[in-house]
């Protein structure tokens, strides 16, 4: 077959539109060493799933992309990660959920499909069940990075000025009023942001 | 949200999805990108996919598994299957995101219907190709 690799990868409020150069260059340069990676192994012989985990690790890896460091903030301050992986030879699959400790949740994501007997393990379990399997289990502090943190205090902060200024409830998100999004969002009770 | 597909030289292919979700969210919400067969899937008849988007309509509309539905059951080829899903089925519910999917004959299809879409493939000629789209 012909080997090939596909990749994508987002950066949440960061578009094309307000990207600096240097931004740019650094986005396309993380991209292209993820796209070396997982291409290095397919063409080495090796198997398409080590493939997919070797790309994803460095984009998870990187602070620029929303995955791993870098991952946006929950509302209580949390990074909480997600990832799945599927094998189109054998129909397996697996995937983690609110996961805070695993350097790597692609990884877990692999082991559930193929150490365990189940598709999707979440939150303390998952973690557990990673360090069994002795993935890298890391500090929450880890995933920290200060833009993340700084958006996540302009949307708390958007969230009460709304609040402040009106009576009214919040409106329901309409996502055709709220404009462009990317593919990872910023929520407020009433606005997202991409 | 990243992801990543691939096929190797004996024609299997993989899907990786993951994500650390939207920031401000609350209650342990989950998205798409751990969901298999929404953001999620891969078969070898049919294709890899990985999905990043707005999760909730991702996962009610099955987006990843159905792109694979219609390349199986309606003879689509994977750039139709895609685009008739994130283009027509998506749009027309709300959905804003896109998906990476590649079928077992090194044919790709990359639409998005959203802003801020960063893309890239390498082929077996192994000239890499990264975009970043509006």
């Amino acid at each position: 077959s012909d080997i090939t690799l596909v990749i994508h990868g987002g950066a949440g409020t960061i578009t094309r539109k307000n990207m600096t150069p240097e931004k740019e260059k650094a986005y396309r340069a993380a991209l292209e060493q993820a796209l070396k990676a997982g291409y290095a192994v397919l063409q080495k012989g090796g198997a398409s799933l080590d493939a997919v985990e070797e790309a994803i690790h460095v984009m998870e890896d990187s602070p620029l992309f929303n995955a791993g460091k870098g991952a946006v903030f929950t509302h209580e301050g949390k990074n909480e990660l997600d990832a799945a992986m599927m094998d189109g030879k054998t129909g397996k699959a697996g995937a983690v959920a609110g996961v805070t400790t695993i350097r790597n949740p692609i990884s877990a994501a692999r082991a559930v499909m193929e150490k365990s007997q189940h598709v999707m393990l979440i939150g303390k379990g998952a973690e557990v069940f990673a360090k069994e399997k002795g993935l890298e289990i890391v500090d929450p502090g880890y995933f920290y990075t200060e833009s993340r943190w700084n958006a996540l205090q302009k949307a708390i902060e958007q969230e009460k000025v709304e609040l402040d200024h009106s009576e009214e409830k919040p409106k329901k998100p309409d996502m055709k009023k709220a404009g462009s999004r990317a593919d990872d969002l910023i929520f407020t009770e009433g606005k997202k942001f991409g | 949200t990243v992801g990543c597909v691939a096929l190797d030289r004996n024609g299997n292919l993989a899907a990786g999805t993951s994500t650390g979700g939207m920031t401000n969210k609350r209650y342990g919400r989950v998205g798409d990108a751990p969901i298999i067969g929404a953001g999620t899937y891969a078969d070898n008849a049919t294709c890899a996919v990985s999905a990043t988007g707005h999760g909730e309509y991702f996962i009610r509309s099955v987006v990843a598994y159905d792109i694979a539905a219609l390349m199986k059951y309606k003879g689509l080829s994977v750039a139709d299957a895609a685009k008739e899903v994130v283009l027509k089925k998506l749009v027309e519910k709300g959905g804003e995101g896109g998906v990476i999917a590649l079928d077992a004959k090194g044919n790709l299809a990359m639409p998005f219907n959203s802003e801020g879409m960063y893309r890239g493939y390498v082929k077996s000629d192994g000239k890499i190709v990264v975009e970043i789209y509006k």
